[in-house]
């Protein structure tokens, strides 16, 4: 699972 | 990023800058809750654990460091500055930290996608955040003449959560895989905190008369 994508927003 | 995303945050940051201008130039925190400014520092905190590890782009890395750095400032001012400090409504807020922060945290160790440190940090942040607006509410309500700079900060803060809300139904239908329920059912529980503010504050704007609450 891509950390990156779950986290974009503030 | 689409527009929604892009407006709310845009309000978000509003909403700190509004509160940011009344406290530094009028240097008077009246009628804003420290209990709710405390919780929001604590919220950033625990979500931009990765500021450092996690690297997304400029703009949320940067958007980041405003948020927390905003957030610690307002608490500082509010705590601190020898002639805000005087203008804080200690009387009335008396909201119990504790009673929101404990509930979010054991709610985290239940309820989260994946069982690591920094992914249950980043849930507790966000039911945190869901709840954080709950003292300021209830000061607002105690507070007979609300001023139009508080009333914009909550309003701000209430147009950001609406926003994000309109982003992530707008990336359900355009991204695949995009779906996260904890991210929206607190986002939806924090947002529906704000209608009944909002229901007033439409009224007194409308009707052009000063904004109040009913206790």
């Amino acid at each position: 699972e891509d950390e990156d994508e779950d986290h974009d927003e503030l | 990023m689409n527009i929604f995303r892009f407006s709310g945050d845009m309000t978000h940051l509003m909403s700190v800058l509004v509160l940011l201008l009344k406290i530094h130039t009028i240097k008077s925190c009246a009628g804003i809750s420290l209990k709710t400014q405390e919780l929001y520092a604590l919220v950033f905190l625990a979500r931009y654990l990765d500021i450092v590890t996690n690297f997304i782009s400029l703009y949320n890395t940067i958007m980041k460091l405003i948020f927390l750095g905003s957030s610690f400032m307002i608490v500082w001012y509010i705590r601190r500055h020898r002639i805000v400090r005087r203008s804080y409504d200690k009387e009335h807020d008396t909201f119990r930290h504790l009673f929101l922060v404990l509930p979010c945290f054991i709610l985290a160790l239940l309820i989260n996608e994946r069982s690591a440190f920094k992914e249950i940090m980043w849930t507790f942040s966000l039911y945190l955040e869901a709840v954080a607006i709950l003292p300021q509410l209830v000061l607002l309500q105690r507070t007979k003449n609300i001023d139009n700079l508080t009333g914009q900060y909550v309003f701000f803060l209430g147009a950001y959560r609406a926003l994000y809300i309109c982003n992530w139904i707008y990336r359900y239908f355009t991204e695949p895989h995009y779906v996260h329920w904890i991210t929206w059912i607190s986002g939806l529980v924090q947002t529906l905190l704000y209608a009944d503010f909002f229901y007033y504050y439409f009224n007194s704007w409308k009707n052009n008369v000063k904004l109040q609450l009913p206790a």
